[in-house]
């Protein structure tokens, strides 16, 4: 049996329906530039003998800021057409953990687990709190409308046109498609 | 969502999971991610990030079960545990998927769905990055 080479870095963008079939090349290969460099990001700060905290902080920030994935600036809306994130971090050498939740104005959520982890001695923060404490700290706050993408607007208003009380997973219908399809009558 | 798991030059692995949770989400609902056990876990022997349905992950404590499965069993693999892992949410109607790191940089990243983004980075720098079921 071959050896599995040493992997220092993993990474994920979400899983749901993602088929070839419904992915132009060029969304493709947009959806691979981040995720190589978010990888090169988190690889950059473990390569300069950096920690594997701050390597996943790295990391993820590429992803948050790309509004391909539901995350930070991809983010999903809610019912309400608004943004509401959650992160979290952990360092499984001190087993600390930290983690913010239904955050809407956090650039970077990541950075204020991170945050929460490293300078609290709380474990979650949510909502406002979890905001002024961020912004306390020194973590960059952004105003709601940063949050706001027209796949993810559109897939809020296709799932309250055919049901309200549905709700959609990452990557379960939305902008993954080259197009609408003809007939949504399924089943 | 997404989400990272890194073993550093010191031995030390950590994970992190950020999401905006689900489209026409109600009521304050919240997933796994921010949830430490369930969506994120690291402790000394792995590091465990997840995605997916996170009703799910909440009620299996999927990625510290992930953890359990290594502590309890020296018998068992990383990516046997997380298969085992995913098999559960798959058997009790969720989907989605997860990466797994260990202390001895080997990697697992099982899912259920069609796709999941996903990527690695070994010791040297070489990248691997997949998108769809191979």
């Amino acid at each position: 049996q071959m050896k599995q080479p040493t992997y220092v870095l993993a990474i994920h963008g979400g899983a749901g329906t993602i088929l070839k079939k419904n992915m132009s090349d060029a969304l493709e290969q947009a959806y691979r530039v981040v995720l190589e460099q978010s990888l090169h990001e988190g690889y950059q700060v473990l390569k300069g003998g950096g920690t594997s905290v701050d390597a996943v902080a790295a990391a993820i920030r590429v992803m948050e800021d790309s509004p391909l994935f539901n995350a930070g600036k991809g983010a999903v809306f809610n019912h309400k057409g608004e943004n509401e994130l959650d992160a979290s971090i952990m360092d499984g050498k001190t087993l600390l953990a930290g983690a913010v939740a239904g955050v809407q104005t956090i650039r970077n959520p990541i950075m204020a687990a991170k945050a929460v982890m490293e300078q609290s001695e709380h474990v979650m923060m949510v909502g406002r709190g979890a905001e002024e404490f961020a912004a306390t700290k020194g973590v960059e706050i952004v105003d709601p409308s940063y949050f706001w993408t027209q796949p993810r607007w559109d897939a809020l208003q296709r799932i309250l046109k055919r049901d309200a009380e549905k709700t959609e997973l990452d990557h379960g219908a939305p902008q993954t498609q080259l197009a609408k399809p003809n007939d949504e009558k399924f089943g | 969502t997404v989400g990272c798991v890194a073993l550093d030059s010191y031995g030390n692995l950590a994970a992190g999971t950020s999401t905006g949770g689900m489209t026409n989400k109600k009521y304050g609902r919240v997933g796994d991610s921010p949830i430490i056990g369930a969506g994120n876990y690291a402790n000394k022997q792995v590091a465990v990030s997840c995605t997916g349905w996170g009703e799910f992950y909440i009620r299996t404590v999927a990625a510290y079960d992930v953890a359990a499965q290594l502590s309890y069993s020296s018998a068992i693999s990383t990516e046997a545990a997380a298969k085992a892992v995913i098999e559960k949410i798959g058997a009790l109607g969720g989907d989605g998927g997860m990466i797994v790191l260990d202390h001895n940089g080997q990697v697992a990243m099982p899912f259920n769905t069609e796709g999941m983004y996903r990527g690695t980075i070994t010791k040297e720098g070489k990248i691997d990055v997949r998108i769809y079921k191979d």
